[in-house]
């Protein structure tokens, strides 16, 4: 454990309340994917299947699988449910299929070991790394974002974006390499530099969210 | 060579 690692996670926790906390103040879900939180379902059930057996982790990874597992579940179904009238099906239209494909694909091809579990832990780092793209493609769409969503997305981009100082500590000082999961995290943290930009020159800047 | 240990990260 490592000073980056802690703060990619809490980072990660945070969006997540940032994520309920936007929909609670604005009651509403407007500007959010519901595409995008049932592909981070998906990640978080495929990746998080050892909560039932690997109790010896650490309290704080099981605890925190739980939480991630939990807090998603229910914020799509508010979204399902409460917000439902903010849902705007032809806004939030990415092609997830070819998402969940992909990742499929990948998963199969390179897993570390044929195993079920190995081949869903792949599977889950390669479509983590593209779960945002069909809410940066519904922001692109809109143009614009409530600065809150804005919030939400810097802290869930930061998360994987601190996992690599963490990862190059692990490889340097415990010997520890995981190829997949820094291949996967540097792709996703690439995907997020448009929005890191905009969010460091106008966000911070006190302006609102504005693609030019 | 020590096995490699599960997956220890989120």
């Amino acid at each position: 454990m490592n000073l980056f690692r802690i703060l990619g996670d809490l980072s990660h926790l945070v969006s997540i309340f940032i994520l309920l906390q936007k929909m609670r103040s604005t009651r509403s879900c407007a500007g959010i994917s519901l595409r995008t939180q049932i592909l981070y379902l998906m990640v978080y059930c495929t990746r998080y299947l050892d909560i039932f057996w690997t109790f010896n982790a650490s309290l704080y990874n099981s605890s925190m699988k739980l939480v991630f597992i939990l807090s998603t579940a229910y914020t799509i179904y508010l979204m399902r449910t409460v917000y439902k009238t903010a849902l705007d099906p032809q806004i939030d239209t990415f092609a997830t299929y070819y998402l969940v494909g992909g990742a499929g694909l990948l998963a199969v091809l390179f897993p570390y070991k044929y195993t079920v579990y190995e081949v869903l832990w792949s599977f889950s780092i390669w479509l983590e790394s593209v779960a945002i793209l069909p809410q940066l493609f519904m922001l692109q769409r809109t143009g614009e974002a409530e600065t809150i969503t804005t919030h939400y997305l810097f802290a869930l981009g930061a998360y994987r974006a601190l996992y690599i100082p963490n990862w190059l500590y692990r490889w340097f000082l415990e010997g520890h390499f995981d190829p997949i999961a820094t291949v996967a995290g540097i792709i996703q943290t690439l995907l997020y530099s448009d929005f890191f930009y905009i969010y460091y020159t106008k966000v911070l800047k006190g302006k609102k969210f504005e693609l030019p | 060579v020590e096995e490699k240990k599960g997956h220890d990260e989120l």
